[in-house]
């Protein structure tokens, strides 16, 4: 099953 | 003072619908160049990005940057107070704990105006890379409500492929499987109705089902939506709110199996 991600791993808090 | 007068007052009612779903609040930043939001659902799995621009406003003044910070569930049930023929002004002072929301009828025989606390928000804003996407799909909002709708049937996961032949959305599940491919359409009458594919190199991606049908509560606001995607990127999916804007919306893909 696949997992959900997390958009914090893609995008950058600024 | 910051004060927006939009004609077509049911713009903002559909742009209500098209993020309450998603967000509990959100902050809107105004600026002289227009009105802007971005904000995550609680999980973070999805990003929301609102554009107004001033040029769409038929009237548009803002005096000094301004972030207001807004309960979405009590701005909806304002918003449901304004006819859909409604002139819709949004007003505050600088500095201000409250926005003030009029609707005006198209014959100005009744002027109603509600006022309404604002919020302060700590709300994480996020730097999005600007990315050339592998694939840009382009295909009627309501075909792609449709297929989402359907597939969600099957699965909580909907699987997008996109290859120069077109695109084909697939879901799996107990009861079954179950695709749906789309081809790019060769001739239109109209451009709505026309179904894009701009492809540099074939991508499969997984994403939540949950997500995307929250997504297509922004079809009112366009006849057309625009998928873009690159392998191990969120998804993105874009609605043009006619000429003032666009409704972004991010979601990160399902990985794994």
């Amino acid at each position: 099953m696949a997992k959900q991600s997390s958009l914090l791993n893609f995008f950058n808090r600024s | 003072m910051f004060e927006a007068r939009l004609v077509q007052g049911a713009l903002l009612k559909k742009v209500m619908e098209a993020i309450k779903e998603l967000l509990n609040e959100a902050s809107f930043d105004c600026a002289h160049s227009g009105i802007l939001l971005q904000a995550m659902d609680n999980s973070h799995v999805s990003l929301v990005s609102l554009n107004l621009r001033r040029e769409g406003f038929d009237k548009y003044r803002c005096d000094r940057n301004l972030v207001m910070g807004m309960n979405l569930s009590s701005m909806s049930k304002i918003l449901k107070c304004a006819s859909n023929d409604d002139i819709i002004t949004m007003k505050a002072q600088d500095n201000a704990d409250t926005v003030t929301f009029v609707f005006e009828s198209p014959k100005q025989e009744k002027i109603s105006d509600y006022e309404m606390k604002l919020t302060n928000l700590d709300q994480d804003h996020l730097g999005i890379p600007e990315t050339e996407y592998s694939c840009v799909i382009k295909l009627p909002s309501a075909e792609f409500a449709r297929i989402c709708r359907d597939l969600s049937q099957f699965g909580e996961s909907i699987v997008i492929s996109c290859t120069k032949e077109g695109v084909k959305f697939s879901a799996a599940g107990d009861i079954g499987t179950a695709n749906i491919k789309l081809a790019q359409t060769a001739t239109v009458d109209k451009e709505e109705d026309a179904v894009m594919v701009d492809m540099q190199e074939p991508v499969t991606l997984t994403f939540a089902c949950k997500y995307l049908n929250m997504f297509t509560k922004a079809t009112p606001l366009s006849p057309q939506v625009c998928l873009s995607m690159s392998p191990d990127v969120p998804l993105v999916v874009e609605y043009k709110i006619e000429d003032i804007g666009h409704i972004r919306y991010y979601l990160a893909p399902r990985i794994g199996d």
